[in-house]
């Protein structure tokens, strides 16, 4: 078994070494760090959830998710420094400790299991899941057009070879339903963070219509204090706003279902780089984006702690 | 493991809306098996599409005869490919 502290952050990892090594930081923080299965792909790999927590029953709970798209490989190793920062701040940083104080952190290192393990063992650029489509000998759906929140409109695509495939049916992908499922069942999620790369941007619903959010003030606000602070250590632009007008129209996006559920402060982040090197950026950039990105969820964090709701 | 030698990454920049439209059709041409790693959104808004060798040239003439300017973003994807992988091999044999 890998220990926590020889685990190599700066690298990139398969899925038996990820999940490994999740086992070892629920080993070294019992207190604080459990894992849960909330699911199983459609080839049957366990679904893990890492669950922080202080104790407390039904807290208000936040969300994260990191590599829905396989092949964005910056945010599984994102997802994994994060889960190791968070276990290692909690006691140390007063802002983490006062969030787990009162709320616990959900966090799904790997969104897309299946596509996850198909990037390393046949195709790099690897985006849907795995499931086969009936009709058509093309595989796989996005699963980030997969959900119920304008599902089948304008921003996906209905062909099942397209990347963009929006699937039969809303939540037909098991890995979009075992989230459905965990987020519904709880039902005190406050907010909902979905990491994905490339382009450097921090966004908002909506993506399935121009119509503003109710909330969009607020999560403006909250998005310019985010990016700041993931700007302050390294000096790494971001552009913010709704993913309709900042990218283009997205139907069916998890942030868009998450937010038409009463989670206010669902966000959508887009992770390094610009565009120089797209999915395959550097595993010596890991750490780095892992850095600044922890700026700005601590930022989403607070905010979500001290605006109850 | 498929590969992806001679593959590049083009970086499109369209300057309207027609010419997105135009972008947005390779996409159902499946034929050419491209891949958009940045779908185009808007005009002076860079889109960047992954094309495979065998279709680079049929791509770059359909861009070229539109006026849609680009510029090669990723030369040769299988070398970036092949570093990664390199780089991943070195932490696990320590």
């Amino acid at each position: 078994k890998r220990s926590g502290s020889t685990f190599n952050f700066a690298s990139y990892h398969t899925i038996d070494e990820i999940y490994d090594w999740m086992d070892t930081l629920v080993a070294d923080h019992p207190d604080l760090v459990s894992k849960l299965q909330i699911g199983q792909s459609y080839e049957n790999r366990s679904l893990y959830v890492l669950k922080f927590s202080t104790g407390g029953s039904n807290r208000s709970a936040i969300w994260l998710d990191t590599g829905i798209h396989s092949r964005e490989w910056i945010t599984q190793a994102t997802g994994a420094w994060t889960a190791n920062k968070i276990a290692e701040e909690y006691g140390q940083d007063p802002s983490v400790t006062a969030v787990l104080d009162s709320m616990d952190i959900f966090l799904e290192i790997i969104a897309n299991p299946d596509g996850f393990a198909y990037t390393h063992s046949s195709n790099r650029m690897w985006r849907k899941t795995r499931s086969r489509n009936s009709g058509s000998l093309c595989v796989g759906v996005d699963p980030n057009r997969n959900w119920n929140a304008g599902f089948g409109v304008a921003g996906a695509s209905r062909n099942p070879c397209s990347e963009t495939y929006h699937g039969p049916y809303a939540n037909s992908e098991p890995e979009v339903k075992a989230i459905v499922d965990f987020v519904n069942n709880h039902g005190n999620i406050k907010a909902f963070i979905s990491i994905h790369s490339y382009s450097q941007l921090l966004l908002y619903p909506y993506g399935y219509t121009r119509t503003p959010a109710p909330d969009q003030r607020e999560l403006h606000e909250i998005s310019k204090k985010a990016v700041a602070a993931l700007s302050s250590l390294y000096g790494t632009s971001y552009q913010y706003g709704s993913i309709y007008t900042t990218i283009y129209q997205a139907s069916g996006s998890s942030v868009d279902w998450s937010y038409n559920q009463g989670i206010k402060y669902s966000f959508t982040f887009e992770l390094r780089d610009t565009g120089r090197y797209g999915f395959l950026l550097p595993a010596s950039q890991i750490i780095p984006t892992a850095q600044e990105t922890w700026l700005a969820l601590k930022v989403i964090m607070q905010h979500t702690l001290n605006h109850p709701y | 493991e498929q590969l992806f030698v001679g593959d590049q990454v083009l970086r499109i920049t369209a300057s309207n809306e027609e010419q997105i439209a135009l972008l947005r059709a390779l996409d159902e041409q499946t034929e050419l098996q491209v891949d958009f790693w940045r779908h185009p959104a808007s005009p002076g808004h860079p889109a960047d599409l992954r094309v495979p060798f065998p279709s680079l040239q049929a791509v770059k003439t359909l861009l070229e005869s539109n006026g849609i300017s680009y510029s090669i973003m990723i030369q040769d994807l299988q070398k970036l490919v092949d570093e990664e992988k390199k780089a991943m091999a070195k932490p696990s044999k320590t």
